[in-house]
């Protein structure tokens, strides 16, 4: 799942 | 979170409610394109659909709601409230060859095949050119009002900090995202004209004019 790390970004 | 991703969260605020207060105060939406604020309100609810789905932080929600706000809101004053000041004459770009495209390539680069990763994915490659048909209009008008620069140099600026940020989590989490990386990247670049002039123009109080 590392590619949503990013999806807490706006 | 970091410094540089806060600094662009805030210059993203900014902008939007630089933009609102202009049309606001000025009881006019000149100068202003309505299809890059019709874009920007695709992207933030393609990519903000997960508010509905999965929390993050009172922050990030927060954020969220407001922009998605604000948008809509924008969009309200600029085809209801103050439509007769929009300037639809000249803002002629064709917003289809940014969506189809954006779409297209959101099937084809995508990390995972699931509606909402394409949304986002879309999104994302949406936001990159959203601003094209905006200096697509300053430059058939040849200018723009000084309140409009402020708020493009706070929209571009707000991506290129997220590229810094992007740097900094690369070295603290060792991790890289290219598909927001690259969309960030082409998004940045297409304003350098523009932080150009406004550097060597809007900063030394003269008004935004193109030779």
């Amino acid at each position: 799942e590392g590619h949503y790390i990013f999806k807490d970004e706006l | 979170m970091n410094i540089f991703r806060l600094c662009g969260d805030l210059s993203h605020l900014l902008a939007i409610l630089l933009l609102l207060f202009k049309i606001w105060k000025t009881r006019s939406c000149a100068g202003i394109s309505g299809k890059t604020q019709l874009l920007f309100t695709i992207v933030y609810t393609a990519r903000y659909l997960d508010l509905f789905t999965s929390f993050v932080s009172v922050y990030n929600s927060v954020m969220k709601i407001v922009f998605l706000t604000a948008s809509y809101g924008t969009l309200y004053l600029m085809f209801y409230k103050f439509k007769p000041t929009y300037d639809h004459n000249h803002d002629s770009f064709r917003i289809l060859y940014l969506i189809v495209p954006a779409l297209v390539l959101s099937f084809i680069i995508v990390h995972v095949y699931t509606v909402m990763e394409i949304l986002w994915t879309f999104s994302i490659y949406l936001e990159a050119v959203a601003i094209m048909p905006q200096l697509f209009m300053v430059s058939r008008t040849g200018e723009a009002e000084t309140i409009t620069s402020h708020y493009l140099f706070a929209l571009g600026s707000y991506r290129a900090l997220y590229i810094l940020n992007w740097i900094y989590r690369y070295y603290t989490e060792d991790f890289l995202d290219w598909i927001t990386i690259m969309a960030g990247i082409v998004q940045t670049i297409l304003y350098c004209d523009f932080f150009y002039l406004y550097i060597t123009k809007v900063l030394k109080g003269k008004r935004l004019s193109l030779p």
